[in-house]
């Protein structure tokens, strides 16, 4: 079984250096085993 | 004496013809009601069985592939389900939990039911419940939590419409979610600028719970402007499960203009819910469960679900093999499309069943059925109205959540509430 997420977020901002500076920022990687209450992302 | 005999003898000669017509005739009728019959029931036939010829989508894939579709998975599943379900004799119940556990690799440390001999069968310890505090939340109230126990198969920004599954195959939305179609009846028949009907708790003077869902809507920010106007004063597909009932809804007058300017663009699609100009964006997230995994999903976040739509489809097996394998598999399959909100707009949750796992349960909707003999057979036959209507079968039964709440219009959930599950068959 699968759980499929499709959301509208405010889209990641980065500064010169790649670096986040806002909206939207991933928490987890591919492949990554994650349980029910950690973070996938955050704003 | 010799005239009478005569007289007699020809009466004798004539009675068989009005009964052999009489005969013939009653063998008329019966064969004109037996061949009736019989052509009424091969027409009922064809009926049955053409939406399901014409609804099996031959994917496209290796050999592998190929034999699976052939397959009568749902059958399949089904009976999968019912043997899981057969009452196993207690002495068996630890030994076998056990060995499941060591296979798939379940903790059952975490598992709130102690006692193995409890669960009558495989389909019970599949469903199982975990004690309070095993799966803590993230502290951070801007953080979108995991839904379930599981591995993170994909994740990324939806552009030009496509979800990237696995591999580089991709999807569009608009496959995974149905259509974001507009009912022409919101500019018609809605009554846009009237205020919204008092809720069922307003008419039953609960001022407490209307209070709460206000709170919840702006402790939240909780809009409702595009999605939920776009989808218009709905009436329920129904299927033979649903119960007969008028769900039109009345938008909120403030976002009439947005609306307008929104229909106006043409052919909606999910990424026109992106307000003009704005700097979101469509994200999405791909979590597998494997059967280890505890079968129970959660809210990832503070949300309001405003619709569900039952896609009735096939269910292939959603193993990380067959997903690089079976292009556009989360589209063949069955899956329940949650539609709503949440404060930075759209947000919508989509469980898709397994040839193992096919019942997919949503707890605060009791009229869905998954993977049912009954709604296969709904579904056949709305795509038969359908294309007798010369119309395209949308490939889903949509039901609405408005009515519990004038404040929210929808389900709310809280972030990490139990929303449902899956269970086995």
């Amino acid at each position: 079984s699968t759980i499929v997420l499709v959301f509208e977020a405010p889209s990641a901002e980065h500064d010169e250096a790649g670096r986040h500076t806002g909206g939207w920022q991933w928490c987890v990687e591919k492949g990554q085993r994650v349980k029910v209450g950690q973070a996938l992302g955050r704003i | 004496p010799g005239a009478s005999s005569k007289v007699q003898d020809s009466r004798i000669r004539w009675y068989p013809i009005p009964v052999g017509l009489g005969v013939g005739f009653l063998g008329l009728v019966q064969f004109y009601k037996v061949y009736t019959r019989e052509q009424e029931k091969q027409a009922q036939d064809e009926l049955e069985q053409r939406p399901k010829r014409r609804r099996r989508v031959r994917p496209e894939g290796p050999w592998q592939v190929q034999i699976m579709s052939t397959l009568p998975l749902k059958a399949m599943s089904r009976l999968w389900g019912r043997l899981n379900e057969l009452t196993l004799p207690t002495f068996l119940r630890v030994p076998g939990f056990r060995l499941y556990s060591f296979i798939f690799g379940v903790n059952l440390d975490e598992i709130e039911e102690t006692d193995l001999r409890k669960f009558p069968n495989l389909a019970a310890f599949f469903y199982r419940t975990l004690k309070p505090g095993a799966r803590p939340l993230d502290m951070d109230p801007n953080a979108l939590l995991s839904p379930a126990d599981g591995r993170i198969l994909q994740f990324g920004q939806i552009e030009g419409g496509d979800i990237e599954q696995v591999k580089g195959m991709t999807y569009t939305i608009d496959a995974l979610l149905g259509q974001n179609s507009p009912t022409p009846s919101i500019s018609s028949q809605t009554p846009l600028d009237q205020p919204p009907k008092p809720s069922l708790h307003e008419l039953e003077g609960d001022e407490e719970l209307v209070k709460q869902e206000a709170e919840f809507a702006r402790v939240n920010g909780i809009s409702y402007t595009l999605p939920y106007l776009l989808s218009g004063p709905t009436k329920r597909r129904k299927s033979s499960l649903d119960q007969p009932k008028d769900e039109s809804v009345t938008p909120s007058a403030a976002a009439v203009s947005e609306v307008r300017a929104e229909l106006a663009l043409g052919e909606p699609s999910w990424l026109h819910y992106l307000s003009p100009g704005s700097r979101h964006v469509l994200y999405y997230a791909v979590i597998y469960l494997a059967p280890g995994d505890y079968h129970r999903f959660h809210s990832p976040t503070n949300w309001v679900v405003e619709r569900r739509r039952h896609f009735a489809g096939e269910l292939y097996s959603v193993s990380p093999y067959l997903q690089r394998t079976l292009p556009g598999l989360f589209t063949l399959n069955e899956r329940v499309v949650l539609l709503g909100r949440w404060r930075w707009g759209f947000f919508s949750y989509v469980p898709v069943g397994a040839t193992n796992v096919g019942s997919i349960k949503i707890n605060f909707d009791r009229e869905l059925r998954t993977n049912s003999l009954t709604t296969d057979t709904a579904a056949d036959r709305a795509a038969e109205e359908a294309a007798r209507r010369g119309e395209p079968y949308l490939g889903y039964v949509e039901a609405t959540y408005e009515g519990a709440s004038a404040v929210l219009r929808g389900h709310a959930l809280r972030r990490g509430e139990e929303m449902g599950g899956f269970q086995l068959g």
